[in-house]
């Protein structure tokens, strides 16, 4: 064991996001996020953990924007969605006409 | 066309609201097209009523009975406007204030309208059109594909597949030539948006996306109000 100089102390691969205790941690103190108990707590982290990988894949494809963690990162995408959201893409009503064609040159 | 244009510059744009958690996106989107409207009409700014519509606004649409606008689970913003030219117009947000539930009855005083619709309509999916319907008729209600939107902290938003199903609606107030993506180190034009989640989302309230491809959908469902001049 004397010749081991370095030791992987971390899984590998994606599951271990590193320091996403701390990151949870200043999440919950920026906005302001409690949980009535443990297991509240521990399933919004394991959320959270999962917005993470998810912000780092929106980064990935959406490059030229800045993503990370929001105030909605311990909501899952269907949470998000039904809490905020709310676009019912209905077809239009027949007394919504047309804009009239506007010119766009000088 | 101006190659940037911002509504918030003229004093046409009220301060970044909060829905909650309540999906009454469709409001905020309606009640901003009629501020702007109204500004643009009478020279004056006034911070109109979400929850009347969320109280009031039960429109259905004309082919899908079942579809109606309905507070906390979702509207349209042309069936808000529709309400609103019926019910001759929306109180402001002071007589009127927002609770983000959905629960209460509707408390509408037709005493104290402070903007009314006198049309409104749809615009085209061309982006000189919409950009030109900005700049004469004043921010636009636009449905958007959110799902960006979640993990979005701010630049211009270009992402490489987006859906253009739309399931959030917000508001148009500007354009801007070019904001710097340093991934692809070129200028991207983009639209200016307002959303309605509070200040400390994005950038201060707001979203940049990127234009010329209908990005995130957000090309397909636009529309613009003129409100009644009162002098």
């Amino acid at each position: 064991d004397d010749n081991i100089l370095i030791r992987q102390v971390v899984e590998d691969g994606d599951e271990h996001l590193l320091n996403a205790e701390h990151h949870f941690s200043a999440f919950k103190t920026k906005f302001s996020k409690t949980y009535a108990t443990k297991e509240e707590h521990d399933y919004r982290f394991g959320v959270f953990k999962s917005n993470l990988l998810r912000a780092k894949s929106h980064q990935e494809l959406d490059p030229s924007a800045i993503h990370g963690v929001t105030k909605f990162s311990d909501l899952t995408p269907s949470e998000f969605r039904s809490q905020f959201l709310g676009l019912k893409p209905l077809s239009l009503p027949s007394d919504a006409h047309n804009a009239p064609i506007l010119p766009t040159d000088n | 066309l101006p190659k940037d244009f911002d509504w918030r510059d003229h004093g046409a744009v009220t301060n970044v609201k909060n829905q909650g958690t309540c999906g009454s996106c469709w409001s905020f989107s309606t009640t901003g097209a009629l501020e702007g409207a109204h500004f643009l009409a009478t020279g004056e700014l006034v911070s109109l009523s979400e929850q009347q519509l969320v109280d009031c606004d039960h429109e259905c649409d004309p082919d899908l009975n079942d579809a109606c606008d309905s507070g906390c689970n979702g509207g349209l913003m042309t069936t808000a406007f529709g309400y609103t030219k019926k019910a001759g117009g929306l109180v402001r947000e002071e007589d009127y204030p927002y609770t983000g539930r959905d629960r209460g009855p509707c408390k509408f005083d037709k005493s104290k309208i402070a903007a009314s619709v006198s049309n409104f309509s749809v615009v085209s999916l061309d982006e000189d059109q919409i950009a030109a319907n900005l700049v004469k008729n004043g921010p636009l209600s636009v449905g958007i594909n959110a799902v960006y939107m979640q993990t979005y902290i701010g630049g211009v938003s270009c992402p490489f597949i987006c859906g253009k199903h739309l399931d959030h609606g917000v508001l148009l107030v500007g354009y801007g030539a070019g904001g710097y993506a340093p991934i692809r180190f070129k200028e991207k034009p983009y639209w200016i948006i307002k959303n309605s989640w509070g200040e400390n989302w994005g950038e201060n309230g707001y979203y940049k996306i990127c234009r010329g491809h209908n990005m995130c959908g957000v090309d397909s469902m636009v529309s613009t109000v003129t409100a009644i001049h009162t002098s």
